[in-house]
């Protein structure tokens, strides 16, 4: 039974995609099949990984649109066990299009239902705002993972994203929980990043990962050979980080 | 006669509110008057700048709505000649106010038709996304700055973010023009954004500034303690940097 996990946070550039495709990529290193569903309109985790969007023929606006079944738009990436159904342009106009239909929250929820059980994990990289498209993640996740970037206003902001998914949890999908707080670009130099894990460890409790990903290039680099971190530098920090990140998500299970 | 700039990128996390914060603030110290509008609903150019949004009764929002005028938005800074129209999260409703609006992306260029020479700048702060709020700042401003990280996502998101300028410049606001593209969150040590300066450098030449903020701890601090680089830390990198920038938009002037 596939877990599907929603990788969601409003705050802009907190390491969703780089969480979302390194995660993956390990996860599917160990065995698992994991599925990559990019609901972001930016298309970064394809990117990520190398895959040409322009050229894609089926992406997931023409799914949540309904042209085509959800599995014409699974693609294969260099990783084995690991597949993406990618983003484009398209989808920022598909948010328009969402409003106007009946049960706009639960387009994606229906779209993924049949494919759910061949995969072990499922997840979806979400866009930096808290509009339909995220919203429709929430309601088709079981639980939600959330990138924190070690930095003052991506704290200010997590006030907004947990008012949202409790208001989801009330009445659009009562059984999603909170997988837990990912906290990102740690620089151990700095206060603010010491203040910011104090801080975010004194509110979400046990539910914050013990892995932490420092600020590191390599992570940058990496999307821009389209690899993930494991195969572009297997021995740096980040790629440490995100290894023992999958092992504690297989421990959760 | 003021000079509306919109500080646009749907890429998250690039440096909108940190440019708009510091540059504002740098212009202010040198006698402009100067207006920040936030619409971006996370409202973290007002946090960055020590204003307690949640206790302000009069934001954006309401302005947008109609239920309130203009100027009983504006709040002063901790800065001479520096104000703000803070933002807050009902904002991201608003977005679906809008949708049914007739004219829909002209409501805050109508809004601020009346202040507009009040100022000698007003910088427009937007969300990490190209809907119907970074659309409104497009058709109202004069021109549009784009700060951009030195890394590889961001670059990705370049050429979306220039098809929608160009959309708007064909039908909505003929005569927008690109103010620049400001380079941030430079790393000196790494090929990757070395790569990334060229690159932008080729393709926009000299519509490029010359002051490149590099990567610099301060300037991530400074927000923590609701002040501008200037004030926190006047003497490091990222202060030289946005005050040269200052200078450098109004020698553009
Ligand atoms: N731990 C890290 N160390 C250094 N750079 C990182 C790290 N994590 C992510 N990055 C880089 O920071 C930028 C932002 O990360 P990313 O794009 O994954 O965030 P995001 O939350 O998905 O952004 P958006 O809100 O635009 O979707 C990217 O250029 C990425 O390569
Ligand atoms: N030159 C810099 N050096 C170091 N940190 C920076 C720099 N510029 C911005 N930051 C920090 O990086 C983070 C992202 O910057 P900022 O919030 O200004 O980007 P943004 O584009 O406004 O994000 P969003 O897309 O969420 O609106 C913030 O925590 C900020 O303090
Ligand atoms: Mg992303
Ligand atoms: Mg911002």
């Amino acid at each position: 039974m596939g877990r599907v996990i929603s990788v969601s946070n409003q705050k802009g550039g907190v390491g969703k995609t780089t969480t979302t495709v390194n995660l993956s990529a390990f996860l599917a290193e160990k065995g698992r099949r994991v599925l990559i569903i990019d609901i972001d309109p930016q298309a970064n985790a394809g990117y990520g990984l190398g895959i040409n969007v322009e050229d894609a023929d089926n992406t997931l606006y023409e799914v949540l649109i309904g042209q085509v079944d959800i599995r014409q738009a699974i693609y294969k990436t260099g990783i084995d066990n690991l597949f993406i159904i990618p983003s484009n342009i398209h989808l920022s106009g598909a948010q328009m299009d969402l409003l106007d239909i009946e049960g706009r929250e639960f387009v994606l929820k229906k779209a993924i239902a049949p494919i759910r059980d061949d995969f072990d994990f499922i997840f979806i990289d979400c866009p930096p705002s808290l509009g339909v498209l995220t919203l429709n993640s929430l309601v088709a996740a079981d639980s939600v993972m959330i990138p924190l970037q070690c930095e003052y206003y991506a704290l200010e902001g997590l006030s907004q994203l947990l008012r949202i998914i409790s208001m989801v949890q009330e009445s659009l999908n009562r059984t999603l929980k909170i997988e837990g707080v990912v906290l990102t670009m740690f620089d151990s130099r700095t206060n603010l990043s010491q203040q910011v894990v104090s801080d975010v460890r004194d509110f979400f409790k046990d539910r914050v990962f013990k892995s932490i990903v420092p600020r590191n290039v390599r992570l940058s680099e990496a999307p821009s050979f389209g690899k993930p971190i494991g195969v572009y530098d297997r021995h740096c920090v980040g790629s440490e980080r995100y290894e023992s990140l999958a092992e504690e998500v297989l421990n959760n299970g």
